[in-house]
């Protein structure tokens, strides 16, 4: 464990549980894409098939139960719960993501490390985490007022990933193992996908004016 | 440098 992974970790916790808190005390998911919530919990479902099998550390374990809970309950309380699914504009959030997972399920039996089930499981979901969060930037473009907790979970969220790139960097110099280039591949071009949204939520920090994404 | 032997990050 380093600083870097810390800080990412820390950081893919804080999304969750602002967007946790977001839910669960204004009652309201308005803003959020529930497309990409469910991409996620599919991430985390497909990532974690060893957590009862392959013990790492506690915090790892602990990690993996936070996540998988709160990405299952944040699609439950989206689909089921009587107040927060009426803030749901499901007519803007139309992104075909059932789409993206079968270049990820195909590319991942094409390109992987090891040709087993829970290996081509483990790359799914780290081709699935890159994209996942195309169905939340393009609901982004579409509601027009973006709440400040919206935001923040979204620059979180991107964030997280920038710290890992600098964690497998950290690693590579200080470790006789090396983070395969799958993984270092996927999350590049997962925290290239936030470029433009960091750049529109800097500038919106900068200014101190709302953030707005173009159409 | 070797391959790691599992996946210990999250």
């Amino acid at each position: 464990m380093n600083i870097f992974r810390l800080a990412g970790d820390m950081t893919h916790l804080f999304s969750v549980l602002v967007l946790l808190l977001k839910i669960h005390t204004i009652k309201s998911c308005a803003g959020i894409s529930l497309k990409t919530q469910e991409l996620y919990a599919i991430v985390f479902a497909t990532r974690y098939l060893d957590i009862f099998t392959n013990y790492i550390s506690l915090y790892n374990t602990i990690m993996k139960l936070i996540f998988l809970g709160s990405s299952f309950s944040i699609v439950w309380y989206m689909r089921r719960h009587k107040i927060v699914r009426r803030s749901y504009d499901k007519d803007q959030d139309t992104f075909r993501h059932y789409f993206l997972m079968l270049p990820c399920l195909i590319l991942a039996l094409i390109i992987n490390e090891k040709f087993t089930f829970r290996e081509v499981m483990w790359t799914f979901s780290l081709y699935l985490e890159a994209v996942a969060i195309l169905p939340q930037l393009v609901l982004l473009q579409r509601t027009r007022n973006i709440d400040n907790l919206t935001g923040q979970y979204v620059f979180l969220l991107g964030a997280y990933r920038a710290f890992y790139i600098l964690n497998w960097i950290y690693r590579y110099f200080t470790e006789e193992h090396f983070v395969h280039w799958i993984t270092w591949i996927s999350g590049l071009v997962q925290t290239l996908l936030y470029a433009d949204f960091f750049y529109y939520y800097f500038q919106s920090w900068k200014n101190n004016v709302k953030l707005e994404l173009p159409a | 440098k070797e391959q790691p032997l599992e996946h210990d990050e999250l």
